[in-house]
């Protein structure tokens, strides 16, 4: 009966996840290896394709107001508020499915705004590994790929932004999860008991017990290949805080050396004091 | 509380949209 229940949290955390994210691993890779049958992606590599590109791939914040004043704007700054953009709305998404979790609107609301403070980052970076392989980033929800050569051919500091979140993100699918794996491994993340500021800290960690529980069964049940893959996983944890660290560092000089850039008001909140 | 305003909202509001 206890495996039933955490087959079936397992189960609940997958279908929020659906619900909750855009672009699925699933969808991606069907897209990275050409099997989805539409139409290829843009490949963006260099600044005339970008160019082109720009008139193929519509981006969803160009409605929102303010974003006329940034087409004067030096390349590299354009491409960074489009990644904030999507930054911002991957945090709407996390933020939903973090509601979803069971027990997770019941805990005390600073600690919410804690787990979600600390952790948004982490999931960024193991959902955004999902969009990657080891030439490129899909964008714009599929519709275009730019290619890692390209991005480290930005001027510094950008070609520093997205290098090391390539390096995670060839170790990280090594590990071949698909989105049901995803799923219970983002809420294990979230429910992190050792966020700095925590007040009530004993039921996220009777949460997290159980959510650590639920994974290790759906990576028994589904990868049944793989025996250390559990333990593989949690050590992936310690790596994403160390990205997270480094980037919110380079946001931080980012937002002192380049006067002409606006950090949007929410990574602002979430950037601030984290680290 | 301050501090942390558009997080709060975005967990109390069912997808609100993000203003600037």
């Amino acid at each position: 009966p206890e495996c039933a229940d955490l087959r079936a949290l397992a189960k609940h955390l997958y279908d929020s996840y659906l619900k909750s994210f855009s672009l699925t691993k699933a969808k991606a890779r069907a897209i990275l290896t050409g099997k989805t049958g539409e139409k290829a992606p843009f490949v963006i590599y260099d600044m005339n394709s970008l160019m082109t590109g720009q008139q193929f791939v519509s981006y969803k914040q160009n409605s929102v107001p303010g974003q006329g004043q940034e087409q004067n704007k030096e390349v590299e700054i354009q491409l960074f508020q489009r990644c904030q953009f999507r930054s911002v709305e991957a945090v709407r998404e996390i933020t939903e499915f973090a509601k979803s979790i069971p027990g997770f609107i019941g805990l005390d609301l600073n600690d919410q705004v804690t787990l979600l403070k600390y952790g948004v980052h982490e999931v960024i970076f193991s959902t955004l590994a999902s969009l990657m392989n080891k030439d490129g980033v899909l964008i714009s929800d599929g519709q275009g790929f730019m290619t890692r050569e390209f991005l480290k051919s930005l001027r510094k500091p950008f070609c520093e932004l997205m290098e090391p979140k390539f390096e995670f993100s060839v170790k990280f699918n090594s590990l071949e999860l698909d989105d049901s794996d995803l799923a219970v491994f983002i809420a294990v993340i979230i429910l992190s008991g050792d966020r700095p500021g925590l007040v009530n800290v004993k039921p996220i960690e009777d949460l997290q017990d159980n959510m650590l529980q639920a994974l290790e069964l759906q990576l028994k049940m589904n990868h049944p290949d793989a025996p250390h893959l559990f333990a593989k996983l949690l050590q992936k944890m310690t790596d994403l805080r160390q990205i997270v660290t480094e980037h919110v560092q380079l946001l931080q000089l980012l937002k002192k050396t380049e006067l002409e850039m606006n950090i949007h008001p929410l990574l602002q909140e979430i950037m601030k004091d984290l680290y | 509380k301050e501090k942390h305003k558009i997080l709060h909202r975005l967990l109390q509001n069912s997808s609100s949209p993000v203003d600037l």
